[in-house]
């Protein structure tokens, strides 16, 4: 898990994940 | 004419491209995906997209792990709407949360914005077609977790990416000669266009009512200007002036930010090949159409390009 | 190629826009200031990081996983510093009530509601650790055997982050709202 700094009351996570031959990093916004 | 010949051989290369290649060819080997969680407040998710210079996110709903639609300038288009007529409810905007843009879409009578989606190994043909049917000109690419049968948001497809992506790896392209002039794709009866004094809330009810994404500034001559576009509706809620409607649309446009690269013309004797072209090197929104003495003459879309390629005039 | 009509409308350029602005007389509402078009590149950790004492660590991770109705496995004496957690999730009532009722989709698999992180402690230096978050895999509340047998998980192409995230931004609130 990868996470930044919280701002404006803002969670960001993040997780790099292999899609078939791919590779995403899904980057999740959520409130605190 | 021989130009007619290579231009229709073209056209038939890279459909055939189109239709042998899948969305997931399209994506590089390692990119990132931005998803707002749809309790997110809407102004947070707005600093999110501006901070991270991107107009439009996948919406994610934890309550029930699905996907909940895309995020686009649209939605920003329709809160503004709804403060306008609501001058009373301006602090409900500062709670609004995205899991509510919806009752606005709704109290404002706005047109849905549907979440047609496609799989990632379905043809690019076949995502082009998905694409040009949907309102927000982009398509979420969705697959399914192999243990947990959840979606997954792979990526979304924007008819820039692909026009890139034609541009990038056919070089058919170059063959593509014959004048846009001559192909009757430029959409020039029915462009809607306003003066710099215009205000800019009336330019945003033309956006909204006519579903286009930009509309070109002349001035008393005729002469392009500038153009105000769906995307700059973002800098108006970011500074909060969206309660001060009566600024014209030349003072909202002071709100762009140093990096935009600017509005791209050509004229009615352009071809596809330089068009395209440009597209694989340039961020282009749109292409305005001008004559010599840089007078407006019509606008060519990256749908209104897309649909040809796809289709023929 | 032959020369191409395709140019950039210089009047569009943000500078000169204001330029003209400005000396048309046309601006009513002078403070309206560009957005910031340098935006600070987000910074990346992994996991989150502690100065606090790594007992203390453990002991806050455990009263929120508590909190969030979070079950674990009772730690080996020689490994204080891993929790292996599993977590019911929510997301996949929902998914088994739009598909059906007994939590079994139209090809009748099990939808498996049971997530399982491993968070572990590391110490980066001294008076400085780090919380590593890391996804571990489903089971099913019933006990069923979740990972389809002919697939190994080298082989799984499709994996969703999502639950993984949504959990882990709850753990982190808890942690951070309880601190």
């Amino acid at each position: 898990l990868a996470t930044s700094s919280i701002k404006h009351n803002t969670l960001c996570v993040a997780s790099i994940v292999r899609y078939k031959r791919k590779y995403v990093t899904q980057i999740l916004y959520a409130p605190l | 004419s021989s130009v007619d010949v290579e231009q229709e051989l073209a056209l038939n290369a890279i459909r055939q491209v189109l239709k042998s290649k899948t969305s997931y060819d399209v994506l590089p080997v390692s990119f990132r995906l931005i998803v707002l969680d749809t309790s997110l407040l809407v102004k947070k998710a707005l600093n999110v997209l501006l901070q991270n210079s991107i107009v439009s996110a996948p919406l994610w709903d934890a309550t029930t792990s699905r996907f909940a639609g895309l995020l686009t300038s649209d939605d920003f288009i329709n809160v503004i709407q709804y403060c306008f007529s609501n001058p009373d409810k301006f602090d409900l905007v500062e709670k609004l949360q995205l899991n509510r843009l919806r009752d606005i879409e709704r109290a404002i009578g706005a047109k849905p914005l549907e979440t047609t989606s496609i799989h990632p190994s379905s043809s690019l043909y076949e995502a082009c077609t998905v694409m040009l049917r949907s309102k927000s000109r982009r398509v979420p690419l969705i697959d399914k977790d192999e243990e947990t049968h959840r979606e997954i948001v792979v990526s979304v497809l924007t008819q820039y990416r692909l026009l890139k992506f034609i541009a990038l790896n056919c070089r058919e392209t170059h063959f593509l000669k014959k004048p846009i002039s001559e192909l009757n794709i430029i959409s020039n009866s029915t462009v809607r266009s306003c003066s710099m004094t215009t205000p800019v809330i009336d330019v945003i009810q033309l956006l909204s009512e006519g579903n286009i994404s930009s509309v070109p500034i002349v001035n008393e001559n005729g002469v392009l200007v500038n153009v105000y576009e769906a995307v700059d509706v973002l800098g108006l809620i970011k500074g909060g002036i969206y309660n001060d409607l009566s600024l014209s649309v030349g003072e909202a446009l002071m709100r762009r930010s140093d990096d935009f690269e600017g509005v791209y013309t050509c004229t009615e004797n352009e071809k596809l090949s330089t068009l395209l072209d440009t597209i694989r090197k340039s961020s282009v929104h749109r292409f305005f159409v001008v004559n010599e003495s840089g007078q407006l003459v019509g606008v060519l879309s990256l749908g209104d390009l897309l649909r040809y390629i796809l289709v023929g005039s | 190629e032959g020369n191409s009509g395709v140019a950039i409308l210089p009047t569009s350029l943000p500078q000169l826009h204001r330029a003209n602005m400005l000396s048309s007389g046309l601006l009513q509402n002078s403070n309206i200031h560009p957005l910031v078009s340098k935006k600070s590149k987000t910074k990346w950790h992994f996991g989150i990081r502690s100065r606090s004492y790594p007992l203390d660590v453990m002991g806050e991770i455990y009263i929120a996983l508590k909190n969030l109705g979070a079950e674990w496995a009772k730690p080996s004496e020689e490994d204080l510093w891993t929790i292996r957690v599993r977590w019911k999730y929510s997301g996949s009532n929902q998914i088994a009530n739009n598909e059906a009722n007994n939590s079994q989709n139209q090809n009748n698999e099990k939808i498996p509601d049971l997530l399982k992180i491993v968070i572990q402690l590391f110490q980066i230096e001294t008076n400085n650790y780090l919380v590593d978050f890391k996804f571990d895999g489903w089971e099913d509340s019933s006990g069923a055997p979740v990972t389809p047998s002919d697939i190994t998980s080298d082989e799984i192409s499709a994996f969703s982050a999502y639950p993984f995230l949504h959990l882990t931004t709850r753990l982190i609130m808890e942690l951070a709202v309880n601190s």
